[in-house]
């Protein structure tokens, strides 16, 4: 599950 | 990093550059619209403001800041340097109709409440309709310079290129954004038509 610190895509 | 995200950047990236050498070589951004040129800047403004906050990794810095440059960089060249070839009056698709549902689909759909997330919600969601200004634009018209369609079918893949990057990342690291998956499927569908015109007869020059 992608959570905010973990946005790693452009 | 996978293959297919990689790709779909660099088909990003292409897209982008593309753009610009056509405005700037043909001193004209006839047939582009403006509109969505601004939806891009908003989208990647919401979308890159974690550039002070959190430390990914240099390459996504690097191409986080080509992105804006780029993107401010057409808006320029459209709306001061070009001004003149701006074709105002097929550019008329209603972007607030587009912001608006976008701010509150992120206010209600979002995987936390807090600013940087929410903003980064909405730049998901507009991407996924920034293009309709584009494409509303090229139906208004009957065509488009080739340039303009090798931009379209570079920016549509990007996304198409994500989703197989998702699907990887899925399997491979059990890794899922629901929200960047459906934006993005959404917006690739909006691409179809288009797709479907430059395979088969090239839109250009009808």
């Amino acid at each position: 599950k992608s959570t905010p610190s973990s946005h790693d895509e452009l | 990093m996978n293959v297919f995200r990689l790709l779909g950047d660099i088909s990003h990236l292409l897209a982008i550059i593309i753009l610009l050498l056509k405005i700037w070589k043909t001193r004209s951004c006839a047939g582009i619209s403006g509109r969505s040129q601004v939806l891009f800047a908003v989208v990647y403004t919401a979308r890159y403001l974690d550039l002070f906050t959190s430390y990914i990794s240099a390459y996504n810095s690097i191409m986080k800041l080509v992105f804006l440059a780029a993107s401010y960089g057409t808006i320029y060249l459209m709306f001061i340097k070009f001004k003149a070839s701006y074709d105002h009056n097929h550019d008329t698709f209603r972007i607030e109709f587009l912001i608006l549902p976008c701010v509150l689909l992120s206010l209600l759909i979002n995987h936390e409440f807090s600013p940087l997330e929410i903003l980064w919600t909405f730049s998901i969601y507009l991407e996924s309709v920034a293009i309709l200004p584009q494409l509303f634009m090229v139906s208004k018209t009957g065509e488009a310079e080739s340039i303009t369609s090798h931009y379209l079918f570079a920016l549509g893949s990007y996304r198409a290129l994500y989703i197989l990057n998702w699907i990887y990342r899925y399997y491979a690291e059990s890794h899922y954004d629901v929200i960047a998956i459906v934006a993005g499927i959404v917006q690739t569908v909006l691409y179809c038509d288009f797709f479907y015109l430059y395979i088969t007869k090239g839109i250009y020059g009808q």
